[in-house]
C-alpha cells in the first residue's frame, strides 16, 4: 500500500467521523443529505459482498465493516432517530436518486471486466460512487448557510477521491499490468463532480467568509 | 490471484 492510497483511505474515515460527530454529538443532521447516504449504504453493500469470502488483510476487512457499519447507522440516524431526523431537511432533498441507480445498474450489467454476479455488483458499485455525492451537491446549494462540518464532511469527501487518482498513477509505474479502467474512469468523474464544490470551498476559506454555494 | 478482477482497493 503506498502513501497516496493510506491518506486517501484515511480522509475517507475522517469524512465519515466527522458526519458521525455531527449527527451523534450535536444531534444534528441538517444540510446532510439523506439520498446521498443511502446512496453510499447501497455502493457498500454492493461492492463488499466478498468481505468474507476474498481476504486481502485485516486492514482491509477491518475498514470494509468500518464502512458498511458507518454508512448504515448514518440512513438509520437520519430516518430513525427521534430527534436527529427532525433536523433533516426533507423539502430540500428532493434529488430523486432512483434515477442513478437504474442507469448505474444497466451500465454495470454492459460494461464490465467478467459477466458474474459478484463482478457486475462490484462495478455498479463503483457507477454508483462516481455519482452518489449528487443529492448532497444540490441540498448544499439550496441551503443558505452551511455549517462548517458539512462542508468539511463534503471537502473530505472529494480529498478522499483526489487521493485515490493520485495512488492510480502511483500503482501505475511501479506495478506490472495494473490497468483498471473502469475504476479509473468512474473515478475520475466522481472527482471531477467536486471541482465546483472545491473551488468555492477555497475561495471561502482564502476570504475567511462562510461556505456558500451559487445556484 | 487473476490481476484484472483483484479487487484490494476499498
Amino acid at each position: 500500500m503506498n502513501i497516496f492510497r493510506l491518506a486517501g483511505d484515511m480522509t475517507h474515515l475522517f469524512s465519515v467521523l466527522v458526519l458521525l460527530l455531527k449527527i451523534h454529538t450535536i444531534k444534528s443532521c441538517a444540510g446532510v443529505s439523506l439520498k446521498t447516504q443511502e446512496l453510499y449504504a447501497l455502493v457498500f453493500a454492493a461492492r463488499y459482498l466478498d468481505i468474507f469470502t476474498n481476504y486481502i488483510s485485516l486492514y482491509n476487512t477491518v475498514m470494509k465493516l468500518i464502512f458498511l457499519g458507518s454508512s448504515f447507522s448514518i440512513v438509520w440516524y437520519m430516518r430513525y432517530h427521534k430527534i436527529v431526523r427532525r433536523s433533516y431537511d426533507k423539502d430540500q432533498d428532493t434529488f430523486r436518486h432512483y434515477f442513478l441507480i437504474l442507469p448505474c445498474l444497466l451500465l454495470a450489467l454492459l460494461i464490465n471486466e467478467k459477466f458474474t454476479f459478484k463482478e457486475v455488483m462490484w462495478t455498479f458499485s463503483l457507477y454508483l460512487e462516481a455519482v452518489a455525492i449528487l443529492p448532497q451537491l444540490v441540498l448544499l446549494q439550496r441551503t443558505r448557510n452551511i455549517d462548517n462540518l458539512t462542508g468539511q464532511y463534503v471537502f473530505l469527501l472529494g480529498a478522499y477521491r483526489a487521493l485515490y487518482i493520485l495512488n492510480w498513477v502511483y500503482r501505475y509505474f511501479t506495478e506490472p499490468h495494473f490497468v483498471h479502467w473502469i475504476t479509473w474512469v468512474s473515478g475520475l468523474v466522481q472527482t471531477l463532480l467536486y471541482a465546483d464544490f472545491f473551488y468555492y470551498y477555497f475561495q471561502s476559506w482564502k476570504n475567511n467568509q462562510k461556505l456558500h454555494l451559487p445556484a | 490471484a487473476d490481476i484484472i478482477t483483484e479487487h484490494d482497493e476499498l
